[in-house]
């Protein structure tokens, strides 16, 4: 029944891709769901995808066990200060970070599983005003924090048993960096969005801040989340949380831009604007909130977010369009909607700690 | 995209661009 309720509406006259329910897990603590990811993880000498979910006070580890159920394997208690985000660490087994703050990230922690001592373990891995974090690939995380004076921009390596090696610091631009992506297929590079709309490139292997390209007013508050290089050019996949439904010509949801960064100028080659007709959010009084997106996560050419209206979207970013629409499922809204770190498997989360699993 | 919307590109600029800039 709940599958049947669950099962998402596929737009007309789009590709037959959609999302199928594979499987639930619902947390009983009672607590607001914050965030929730997967992991690999390895035990017994086989590696298996393990979901974690976040609340304000702890983060849970989930196995999957017969019959497409999930079973808590192990949760870590944070304290006072509230999780905020899980960042995962690309390609790594058995760690995994996150976030925590009030308003803005003042701590990143490690969670991880030792095997010296067959115990879960948590470490402090930085602390500070910390305005953007990403894990990248071969166990590194890098983020930018700010001091009065100073942005710091700064690369920590991890060992496979979790403990910190010397960190990395990067040449910092001038405004603060928001948000990080891996240029893929380009180990040494990194790129960046900063706050006044600029694309920044790392060299990763020297530090060395290569080049910063701006990205245009029309489309204020740029979030990177995915670049890569190709005939010369790079790419970039870039959100606007702000964009309305009401001006979905100019101002879309995601945006493909293709930057010379020798020239440094763009061009546009790919808009996904939201889906029309889906009514935004009612307020008391009768008025009616656009639709708008709040948060969203991107995977290869597939890009996900949360509505305004409650319900999850689902584009493909090469063709432009919207593929697949969740409605608000029976317990209430979407409040999360993350990709897997294996293909084409979706994670919809809702407040009260339900998690979905659907294969797109 | 074209060259002359974008101007000279070069499929080396990670290179060239880390020959450039200050370290």
């Amino acid at each position: 029944n709940v599958a049947e309720q669950l099962t998402p509406v596929l737009l007309d006259g789009l590709r037959e891709e959609s999302l199928q329910l594979v499987s639930k897990l619902k947390d009983s603590s009672g607590s607001c769901a914050v965030d929730v990811s997967t992991v690999w993880w390895e035990a017994a000498g086989s590696r298996e995808l393990r979901v974690v979910t976040a609340c304000e006070s702890s983060v849970s580890l989930w196995k999957p066990l017969a019959s497409d159920r999930w079973g808590k394997v192990y949760t870590w208690q944070l304290g006072e200060i509230p999780v905020i985000q899980i960042v995962p660490l690309l390609d790594t087994c058995n760690l995994v970070c996150i976030a925590l703050g009030d308003l803005e990230i003042g701590e990143i922690r490690l969670l991880l599983y030792s095997s010296e001592n067959d115990s879960f373990k948590q470490s402090p891995v930085k602390t500070g005003n910390i305005k953007a974090v990403l894990g990248l690939k071969d166990r590194r995380l890098v983020s930018s924090s700010r001091t009065v004076q100073e942005q710091q921009v700064e690369i920590v390596s991890f060992s496979e048993t979790g403990r910190s090696k010397d960190g990395q610091t990067l040449m910092p631009p001038e405004e603060t960096v928001l948000a990080f992506a891996e240029v893929e297929g380009m180990s040494d590079a990194l790129v960046g969005t900063t706050a006044v709309n600029s694309i920044v490139v790392w060299n990763l292997k020297t530090g060395q801040l290569l080049k910063k390209m701006h990205v245009g007013y029309s489309y204020p508050a740029s979030i990177c989340h995915r670049a890569y290089s190709d005939s010369g050019l790079l790419f970039v996949v870039l959100s606007h949380p702000h964009a309305k439904e009401s001006e979905s010509c100019g101002n879309p949801a995601f945006r493909v831009i293709a930057f010379n960064p020798k020239t440094a100028r763009s061009t546009g080659v790919m808009f996904s604007s939201l889906p029309p007709g889906h009514a935004g959010r009612q307020v008391p009084g009768g008025l009616c909130v656009p639709a708008s997106y709040l948060e969203g996560d991107v995977k290869d050419a597939s890009a996900a977010a949360v509505l305004t209206s409650g319900a999850i979207a689902v584009w493909d970013l090469l063709l432009g369009q919207c593929t697949a629409l969740l409605p608000p499922g029976p317990a209430g809204s979407w409040v999360l909607a993350r990709w897997a770190a294996t293909s084409a498997c979706l994670l919809a989360g809702q407040r009260d700690g339900t998690v979905c699993l659907y294969r797109y | 995209c074209s060259e002359s919307d974008l101007g000279p590109i070069s499929l080396n600029w990670f290179e060239e661009l880390s020959a450039e800039a200050p370290s």
